[in-house]
């Protein structure tokens, strides 16, 4: 463990604290998008299943277990909680486009062998689904051309947490040779689809402005 | 050299 993927983690963490936040104290879930968030479920079951017969660390385990209850606490708070301040029309992104890639992506690049094939398929699957994760949720932003403030945070927090693993593998890698290519060039897009986003962050947000995106 | 992937990133 590393400073960089410690940071990395707790932005992580609070970014989804950040979110939960939003919607309860606004009592909606404005401009969040339920594809996004329910695509995070997804990711996260699908890698963090391992919990059951994988042991790394106590930290290890906690955050999984923390990222699994949390993000589905976050569909429950969209899907049924606070429904009727969901508004499908704007949240269009066609979630087969994101999933079948990223399906077929994994049967052709993972790391199985003879002894783990489910599992790393599993694994493999939920890196590619991550990078494009936050896709519905950038196109809903895109359409609505602005966001509150709380939202830009929890998307800043989120892209922080993918920024940082960067630094993470470069240390890893002058340190202890490690370097895992299915994590860091999908990291790496990850990373990139971001890039519009922090511009934005930036040059506004962080100034005390409002979230626009340009006309 | 090639050795069994570790997975201890979240």
């Amino acid at each position: 463990m590393n400073i960089f993927r410690f940071l990395g983690d707790l932005s992580h963490l609070t970014s989804i604290l950040i979110l939960i936040h939003k919607i309860q104290t606004s009592r909606s879930c404005r401009g969040i998008s339920y594809k996004t968030q329910l695509l995070y479920v997804i990711v996260f079951v699908s890698r963090y299943l391992d919990l059951v017969w994988t042991y790394v660390s106590l930290y290890n385990s906690l955050m999984k277990l923390f990222f699994i209850s949390s993000s589905s606490y976050i569909l429950y708070l969209i899907k049924i909680r606070f429904r009727p301040t969901l508004d499908p029309s704007i949240d269009t992104f066609s979630l087969p486009y994101l999933i079948i890639p990223a399906a077929i992506l994994s049967l052709i690049f993972n790391y199985a062998d003879e002894k783990a094939w489910l599992s790393e398929v599993l694994w493999s699957f939920s890196i590619y689904l991550e990078s494009v994760a936050i896709l519905p949720q950038l196109f809903l932003l895109q359409r609505t051309g602005e966001a509150e403030t709380i939202t830009t945070h929890y998307l800043f927090a989120l892209g922080a947490y993918r920024a940082l693993y960067i630094p993470n593998w470069i240390y890893r890698y002058a340190t202890e040779s490690f370097v895992d290519p299915i994590a860091i060039i999908s990291g790496l897009i990850q990373t990139a689809l971001y890039a519009d986003f922090f511009y934005i962050y930036f040059t506004k947000v962080i100034r005390g402005q409002k979230f626009e995106l340009p006309a | 050299e090639q050795h069994k992937h570790v997975k201890d990133e979240l």
